[in-house]
């Protein structure tokens, strides 16, 4: 299964 | 503050790009020139622009500013331009942004109240980079599109793919360093990152007919980074998070 990461994770 | 554009291509790219992302935006004016950086809702996107001042016909701005943009009223105005018109844009006493498209045509619209918070990067190394014509990407994007949501990018030494895999089957672009649109594959690890189509195609729809060579970098399960080099504007930063296996 895929997730959808945010940019905020790599900040 | 007072900007004047060379043509109207550039600034069409510009707001057609950051209208893929949000309703309201934020310009900020400096001696060095204008910038824009945001994120979709959602966290997943960030463009950010750096437009210097030397890419204008005419520019000055004696100390900085910002104003707010509704992006759909903006680039109603924008599209009155035919490809020659000049655009340019200062700001009233009254608030209100000043737009003369081409010699007669002059436009107030409304500012709105700028919310915008200082955006951050990713902080991450890029380990692969792949360089190739816009038109090219553009078209392995519809070749994956129709199997896939999503874009799969794989580089390893000096070879590189494009896959993607749906509910109807698959598909595999292998990158032939002989292609003419194909300018650079290299990678200092070995490299697998998925992205998200829904995200990727309106970007590059609507900057890829401006840029000319575009820049993809990436690392596994990190962002993609896509430099959209267009002729006139400093850079177009395309940043896009992974989708990861949880």
């Amino acid at each position: 299964l895929m997730r959808q990461k945010t940019l905020s994770d790599f900040f | 503050f007072g900007a004047k554009t060379n043509g109207s291509d550039d600034l069409k790219a510009i707001i057609s790009a950051i209208s893929t992302l949000v309703e309201e935006a934020t310009f900020v004016a400096t001696a060095e020139g204008i910038s824009f950086r945001g994120m979709d809702p959602s966290h997943v996107a960030l463009i950010d622009i750096s437009w210097p001042n030397s890419a204008f016909e005419k520019y000055e701005c004696d100390s900085d500013i910002k104003f707010g943009v509704r992006i759909d009223e903006f680039s109603k105005l924008i599209k009155r331009a035919d490809k020659k018109d000049s655009i340019e844009i200062s700001i009233s006493e009254q608030n209100m942004l000043l737009v003369t498209v081409g010699k007669n045509k002059k436009y107030k619209m409304r500012l709105i109240e700028s919310s915008a918070t200082d955006t951050p990067l990713p902080k991450i190394p890029y380990d692969s980079k792949i360089m190739l014509s816009s038109s090219k990407f553009d078209k392995i994007l519809g070749d994956v599109q129709v199997v896939s949501d999503y874009l799969t990018i794989h580089t390893s030494d000096s070879k590189g793919d494009f896959s993607g895999k749906g509910d109807s089957g698959e598909v595999v672009i292998d990158l032939d360093k002989d292609d003419e649109d194909i300018e650079e594959i290299s990678s200092k690890e070995d490299s697998v990152g998925t992205y998200s189509l829904e995200y990727l195609n309106p970007v590059v729809k609507a900057v890829g007919n401006t840029a000319g060579v575009i820049t993809c970098e990436f690392s596994s399960a990190k962002p993609l980074r896509i430099e959209f080099k267009v002729a006139n504007i400093g850079r177009i930063h395309f940043y896009l998070a992974p989708r990861v296996e949880s």
